[in-house]
């Protein structure tokens, strides 16, 4: 699965994730990446949201959503929330994996509960950089 | 104020011991690209809806990644490909599941977000929405990687003699 999310300049959110899916996967099997609120989310008003890992445990979590909720209702910043929701909710329940998630403020975290996960970032102005564990 | 752009390849990744230095090189090269086909998105004032597209298309042609051209096969020896995008103007959103042969799956998103009512299409009537907004199509060998075929191979044989373990790694693809 790969995602990205961005803030332009004009102060707008948007998120894009694609998958093949499970390595031997039965034919029909969809997880989370094409559905709005678990794999992959955007409001301007609350984050940009794309997430990698086990499909099931996300859409249970509807993670995307829940770290929406949490700043929209729960008044959380971003980054406690999708942490939280990755370190504490998803490990909770045996899922595993990772996301990317970004505020309108800019505030941006790629928090995962597993050995690694391929990512990037860059900001106005500063350098791009990537990591993998 | 200015711009931020974020991008993930996965979370299946190599685990460390088996991760080579030229491994790990080609990993961060081709990130690196990626980020650079988003961020000339975002420096040219342009919108985060086109940096995020512009950036999940280089990701998708990247053969290293579990999307587009780097897909993993099914158990059945072909490909089934989801994309999602989301627009934070709005609410505004388009998602395709369980489709194959389209280059990239996520300009197939953006077509159902932007040429009809919908929000998620699957299968025969999303490549419908594919032909009709001229996407580009690729046969089975575009997206066909020994890599990709060789772990489908081997989850198979480990299936089948009892030895699949459960790492959850084999959970993200």
């Amino acid at each position: 699965t790969v995602g990205a999310v961005a803030l332009d300049r004009a102060g707008n959110l948007a998120a894009a994730t694609s998958t093949g899916g499970m390595t031997g996967k039965r034919a029909g099997r969809i997880g989370d990446s094409p559905i709005i609120g678990a794999g992959t989310f955007a409001d301007d008003t609350t984050c940009a949201v794309s997430a990698t890992g086990d499909g099931e445990a996300f859409i249970r979590l509807l993670v995307a959503h829940e770290i929406d909720a949490r700043i929209r209702l729960g008044a959380q910043p971003m980054s406690e929330a999708a942490r939280a929701v990755v370190i504490d909710d998803l490990s909770a329940i045996g899922g595993s994996g990772g996301l990317i998630s970004l505020a309108r403020d800019g505030a941006l975290v790629m928090p995962f509960n597993c050995e690694g996960m391929y990512r990037g970032c860059v900001r106005d102005g500063g350098a791009p950089e990537t990591h993998i564990y | 104020s200015g711009f931020v752009l974020a991008i993930h390849g996965g979370a299946g990744v190599l685990p460390r011991d088996d991760m080579s230095p030229e491994r790990e090189a080609a990993y961060h090269a081709a990130l690196g690209r990626v980020l650079a086909a988003g961020q000339s998105v975002l420096t040219a004032d342009g919108a985060a809806l086109d940096a995020v597209t512009a950036a999940v298309m280089a990701l998708e042609d990247e053969p290293l990644f579990n999307a587009g051209r780097g897909a993993v096969f099914t158990r059945d020896g072909r490909h089934e490909m989801d994309a999602a995008i989301m627009d934070g103007r709005g609410r505004r959103a388009g998602a395709v599941a369980g489709i194959a042969g389209v280059r990239n799956p996520v300009l197939l998103a953006r077509a159902v977000m932007e040429r009809t009512d919908h929000v998620l299409m699957a299968g025969t009537g999303a490549l419908q929405i594919a032909r009709a907004a001229g996407l580009a199509f690729e046969d089975d060998a575009y997206f066909y990687t020994q890599e990709r075929w060789d772990s489908l191979q081997e989850t198979l044989r480990m299936e089948a003699d009892g030895t699949l373990d459960d790492d959850p790694s084999r959970r993200h693809g």
